[in-house]
């Protein structure tokens, strides 16, 4: 079973994405083969990952409404270690059409525990979450070993913290008492905002150990990485947010057992 | 009818929040008033107005779904020309709660038609949507003379754009058949920033004329002031936002009637 992480935030524009895909690269690196699933119906990581439209006729949702075995909706990327379950707008109608089935909670899980996905030997799975907690995001929650949250170092940012932890708190009560919070990390992470230091000041006292000792500066690199289809980690090796990542890559993979 | 207008964009952060409850603020400085509807589960119009979670106790929330009249749930906030109907994590629940309902589409829109709103004299309305296009967006694009959208200039932020146009015209074709689209509003626009110019380049190119004259900068100011409970207009009367915002507001008012 891959060590899965859910990235996940119900604020939106606070590097879910971003993580998601420059996450998933460090971990390559390390020597990880890892595999991204795109549950946001904006198909943002697929899109970053240069996932044309017209390869996205079969889709995590088909994956999850449908049932279909995951290795029909698995594509390559251009990093040889790491392949996508893309999205695209179908999954903005997922949580209405899952609503009645019984294991409307344990669909993803169920996919992903799918004999045919062992073949790839994936040693870690990364999902990109929409921004809400809807059923798609309570669905990477239960197949997930941990959550990892993007906290980006603005005012609002705090505010929808405590109402994700109450949903990891149903979740590990009804569906999945093992996930674990990987941790919580700041995310356009900017010296000079006098409200970086504000919130990190409140991050670190109000959750403690849980903020990851890396923080993602903000990059114009990082931002730019996904118009060619890139991780910032290829895009431009040696920018502070490649660098940041690869640490966070390396804070992350400390706490596994080496691929 | 106060003129409605829906601030709307799947794609999240982009500044719908900002531009809700500041452009709100130019609208009161030109002589309107005004009332901002909550619409988001996150609750951000509501904090960035200085709404406490003691007076949260009705919500947009009870006014969609339990049919509240509607001057039970207003709040007046610091600007004498400015009330809001806030929100509050209830709402996330809303979508589930009315989706069975006959008028699920229509319950904003026929709460804002309620008689005891006109006593407010209210002479336009501002709704803050949440960062999806679910049943809550919905509601507002009904229950709106137009629809204002925010654009970062991303390179994530185009993707989305034509699956919201597909909404725009699915609802007016079901159920708001006067739905114009006001505008659409670059946000965050940095000319230091290479993606900046290719978005701005981009969106002038495709949507032509709806794309607003005013540019909103990026500008520290406008995310400072919700954490005093003020529009930047308030905060900074002389910043690069707050006069950014001045100019959003008359752009749209030279459109109306004088208040
Ligand atoms: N460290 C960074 N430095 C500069 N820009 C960044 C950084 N991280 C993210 N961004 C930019 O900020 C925007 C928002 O990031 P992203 O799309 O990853 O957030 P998200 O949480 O996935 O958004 P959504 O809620 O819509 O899914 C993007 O345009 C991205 O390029
Ligand atoms: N012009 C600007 N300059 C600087 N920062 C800005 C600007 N506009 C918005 N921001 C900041 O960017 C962040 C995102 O903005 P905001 O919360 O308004 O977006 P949103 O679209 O409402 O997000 P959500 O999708 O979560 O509802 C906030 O922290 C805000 O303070
Ligand atoms: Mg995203
Ligand atoms: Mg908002």
């Amino acid at each position: 079973w891959p060590y899965t992480i859910a990235i996940a935030n119900q604020k939106g524009g606070v590097g879910k994405t971003t993580t998601a895909i420059n996450l998933a690269a460090g971990l390559c690196e390390l020597g990880y083969r890892v595999l991204i699933v795109d549950l946001d119906p904006q198909g943002n990581s697929s899109t970053g990952l240069g996932v044309s439209a017209r390869d996205r006729k079969l889709t995590s949702y088909d994956l999850v409404v449908d049932g279909v075995a995951p290795d029909t909706v698995i594509k390559e990327t251009r990093n040889p270690r790491l392949s996508i379950i893309p999205s695209n707008a179908d999954l903005a109608s997922a949580d209405l059409e899952i609503m009645s089935s019984e294991r409307r909670s344990f669909l993803l899980r169920d996919a992903l525990q799918h004999p045919r996905l062992e073949a790839f030997g994936f040693e870690c799975i990364v999902i990109d979450c929409p921004p809400s907690l809807s059923l798609l995001t309570v669905n990477a929650l239960v197949a997930s070993d941990s959550l990892l949250v993007p906290l980006q170092c603005e005012f609002f940012a705090l505010e929808g913290l405590s109402q994700l932890m109450l949903t990891v708190r149903d979740v590990r009560r009804s569906a999945n008492p093992n996930l674990r919070i990987e941790g919580i990390v700041l995310t356009m992470h900017d010296v000079r905002n006098r409200l970086t230091a504000l919130v990190e000041a409140d991050a670190r006292a109000t959750m403690g150990e849980l903020v990851m000792r890396t923080t993602i500066p903000r990059n114009v690199r990082v931002s730019e990485a996904p118009s060619y289809a890139m991780s910032v980690l290829e895009y431009e090796s040696t920018s502070k947010g490649a660098e940041a990542y690869r640490a966070l890559a390396k804070e992350i993979a400390a706490r596994r057992p080496a691929p």
